[in-house]
């Protein structure tokens, strides 16, 4: 299948490793092929996935171009490409036409796996767009709050751009709602302004506000493996399957 | 008095902004003359205090060296040099010394306040390091949360980095935990393991998780403004509190 998303949003802090891990959890346990790429300096991805400091990660493939393939390790259900914090040079190097490197890299591992995930970093910059021009979809995540739904104007106006520009088949493959608490007023008014404003693109799925995803992220498990009874397990397992029926109705 | 702060922490989502805004109206309120800077492209701090899209920007004072009063304006009890997405060429343009600048800018017009709190992006490039450059404290914000924690460790390295090569002056004004739930033991665990990791560095103070922040966001306004008895406003009245103490000691 080779189905590559982006998980994107330059707002921070809204969710995107903690769906990038346990989307792709999800998707394993659903008996598909999954590698995960940690795409973002933090290593976040690589850390909730329990793995310490790697020595192959995606900052050679970015900025040296070594094969990707040396950088992939297996990590319980699924596959990871890591990331390191040197991942950061790949922002600022001069390299002509840098975003199109991980594209090619894909080009040749795609069709070993049903779906690659990519772990975005909160910024609009080289990472994020050469993400975005190696996808087939973005995923786009954020929290039901002011401050994350003024920035998604933004970052929809860069899909625009990248589509136009650089990746004629990038399409939205949805907009998630995470970190949602329903006996908040203003999370309600939010989810309701968001269906009204992005209609079907929204998720009916919605990551509900569980403690037991950033304990499972301490702990280096994913959610199915730490809490398979939790709230987050439930709302994760609903949004894999949702997932694959909007891309097999595709 | 020209203090200079940098609100910081290259993880995502923990806060910074919130503290930016709220911090800088409580020292309003005890009387103090204080100036923001927003030096995220996001432009989240300029969007909480009610301002739409703003000609004048941090953007020509970075970019372009306009004289940085030349954007100042005022908004409530606090002044403001806003931010526009325009904020990201800094980032990649080639200008040398140009993490100098905002330094050099700061030296003009430093004495006119008290305090100048600098609200910084989710990112470790050209903009923090600039604002880092030009401070005297860092104000580290992450929540207890695992991925924040680790984070911590990263960054701490950034700001020594910064202290012996750009700003021997720099010096870390301490660590803020935000969106704290008591009630969980993961986060009592973790201000715990902070407590003992950090010591006195650590403030007393507590921002509790509390839905008045992100309201009072989305209706432009501070946390005193828009919910004075709520405990958004109590921890950040105490937090002015304890970080005026710490000053006036030091
Ligand atoms: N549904 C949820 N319920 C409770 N906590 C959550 C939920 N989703 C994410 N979190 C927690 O919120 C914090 C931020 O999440 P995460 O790191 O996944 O966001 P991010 O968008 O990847 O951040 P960044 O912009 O820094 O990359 C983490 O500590 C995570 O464990
Ligand atoms: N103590 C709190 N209780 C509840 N919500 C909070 C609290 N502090 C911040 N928030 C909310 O969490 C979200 C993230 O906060 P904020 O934007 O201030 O973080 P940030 O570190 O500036 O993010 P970024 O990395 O994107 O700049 C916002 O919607 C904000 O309203
Ligand atoms: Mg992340
Ligand atoms: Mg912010």
């Amino acid at each position: 299948m080779g189905i590559v998303i982006s998980i994107a949003n330059h707002k921070g802090g809204v969710g995107k490793t903690t769906t990038a891990i346990n989307l792709s959890a999800g998707l394993a346990l659903s008996g598909y092929k999954v590698l995960v790429i940690d795409s973002d300096p933090q290593a976040n991805a690589t850390f909730s996935l329990g793995l310490g400091k790697q020595e192959k990660t995606l900052y050679q493939t970015l900025v040296f171009q070594d094969n990707i393939s040396k950088a992939i390790v297996q990590s319980k259900s699924v596959e990871i490409v890591p990331s390191s914090v040197h991942l950061a040079a790949f922002e600022k190097n001069n390299d002509v036409g840098k975003e199109f490197i991980l594209q090619e890299q894909l080009q040749e591992i795609k069709d070993l796996y049903d779906f690659i995930l990519i772990d975005c970093p909160p910024s609009l910059g080289a990472l994020t767009v050469s993400a975005l021009t190696a996808s087939d979809y973005a995923l786009i995540v954020l929290q039901p709050e002011p401050l994350a739904i003024q920035g998604m104007t933004e970052f929809v106006k860069i899909l625009r751009t990248v589509k136009t520009r650089m990746n004629p088949d990038l399409d939205i493959l949805g907009v998630l709602a995470t970190s949602y608490n329903s006996r908040t007023v203003l999370h309600r008014e939010l989810i309701e302004f968001l269906e009204k404003e992005y209609g079907e693109m929204i998720f009916n799925t919605k990551i509900r506000a569980n403690i037991n995803l950033p304990e499972a992220q301490s702990m280096g498990k994913d959610i199915f493996d730490y809490s398979p009874n939790s709230a987050g397990a439930e709302d994760y397992e609903a949004l894999t399957k949702e997932i694959i029926s909007r891309l097999t109705e595709a």
